[in-house]
């Protein structure tokens, strides 16, 4: 079928026999800089010639869609409680899709840039990137161009999935040849505007009984996040300062901010 | 304490071998978040509304899903920023805010605007929902890909 076999993953060690293929590899996006991202692929279990592809990233920024996306949470295999081999996860979202994950941008993983300021980097070269990654990707795996595809990730790919879609877009918009066949955009738990993600997160504390309502009260009264720019501190008050320290402060170290009732692993 | 399996696993030599990683030894071993990086501050601050406004206006449907017990990015600032895209965008409701079904379960609860942007939660799921809740985020995705609403009995 013309995929690359050099790129073709016989078997992961400690990995359960599977009936799909994997292939894993790089892409340089930037001869001249020696720039270069890692990607992992991963065959549905069922009809892969005819499955869309779907292209997952976490967040971060900075974060690895290998190891979160592929081998911790939508991807076909786990690591075992040894950290030696791995067992299968039967949830895993190859059993809609075929699954492209890659660490994006370089310095992410095993992707890399030979040239130090390439780490110097933001969503918009992301996402450039990401436009090279993906044409050359599809010389490797002819057969997804007119594939549908659908674009997926978490946290901030909030940021990454959109800036990335656009670009395939004006991509698209420019191109008299090749336009890629996007089906769906989906994000979850995304940042997407820091001045309501950021107040949510205490209005969240406060409707899940992890803070008082006094504390909870005197954030959502005295806190204006409408001018919120990270990393300056926005313009509040002590009253809205003091809540917030306090809020944090109750919440404690015992609580896992991402999963608030998931038990501590010690 | 899956992230210390995964990393020690991610470490072994055999395993960057098996997938044809690290072929320039990289100073460093792998880890699940960059330290070299040195990414843009300013960046988190972009508005991605006008970004999903300009994707549906392309016809391609968006899907904002949220675990309910995330703190970090909390599902009450994403479905309110859902709502204003969809005013923005001048689009009916859709879909009805309410519960979606999984293995006679509440999965969720979901709200469409416009037959083309969907925000769904997942009950019981974490930041990474997939992790925390396999079953109902492959029900919720397999019904993105198939471009099919999530079951509301």
């Amino acid at each position: 079928n013309g995929y690359p076999k050099e790129d073709l993953v016989e078997s992961l060690p400690g990995q359960p026999k599977v009936g799909f293929r994997q292939y894993a590899g790089y892409v340089d996006v930037d001869l001249k800089n020696g720039r270069s991202l890692f990607y992992y692929f991963v065959e549905a279990v069922k009809d892969p010639d005819h499955m869309p592809l779907t292209l997952w990233l976490n967040g971060g920024p900075g974060c690895s869609s290998i190891g979160g996306g592929a081998f911790t949470e939508l991807g076909p295999f786990y690591p075992k409680g040894d950290g030696r081999g791995l067992r299968r996860n039967s949830k895993s979202w190859n059993r809609a899709s075929n699954l492209l994950f890659v660490e994006s941008p370089a310095g992410v993983g095993w992707s890399y840039s030979n040239t130090t300021s390439d780490y110097d980097c933001g969503d918009d070269s992301t996402a450039r990137d990401m436009l090279t990654f993906m044409l050359k990707w599809y010389e490797k795996f002819p057969e997804f161009k007119s594939r549908d595809l659908f674009l997926t990730g978490e946290s901030y790919a909030g940021h990454y999935i959109p800036q990335f879609a656009v670009v395939l877009l004006d991509h698209n918009a420019h191109s008299t040849g090749f336009k890629f066949n996007i089906k769906g955009v989906a994000i979850g738990n995304p940042l997407l505007k820091l001045d309501r993600d950021i107040p949510a997160t205490y209005e969240f504390f406060w409707s899940h009984g992890m803070i008082s309502d006094e504390i909870g009260l005197a954030i959502m009264n005295d806190c204006n996040f409408e001018d919120y720019t990270y990393p300056s501190p926005h313009n509040a008050t002590d009253s809205c300062n003091n809540a917030i320290e306090e809020a944090n402060s109750i919440v404690g170290d015992y609580i896992n901010n991402y999963d608030v009732i998931l038990d501590v692993c010690y | 304490c899956m992230s210390y399996e995964r990393r020690f696993y991610f470490n072994l030599p055999e395993v960057q071998k098996a997938l044809h990683a690290n072929r320039t030894k990289l100073p460093y071993s792998w880890s699940m978040c960059s330290n070299v990086l040195n990414y843009s501050n300013d960046d988190g601050n972009i508005n991605m509304l006008p970004l999903l406004k300009r994707i549906i206006q392309n016809h391609i449907p968006v899907w904002i899903f949220s675990g309910d017990q995330d703190s970090v990015v909390p599902l009450l600032g994403s479905r309110t920023l859902v709502r204003e895209l969809a005013h923005d965008l001048h689009f009916n409701v859709t879909v009805p805010y309410g519960a979606w079904f999984h293995k006679h379960q509440v999965g969720g609860w979901v709200t469409e605007y416009g037959n083309i942007l969907t925000f769904a939660t997942v009950r019981g799921a974490a930041h990474m929902v997939p992790y925390a809740q396999p079953s109902r985020a492959l029900h919720l995705f397999s019904s993105f890909v198939r471009n099919r609403r999530l079951p509301n009995t």
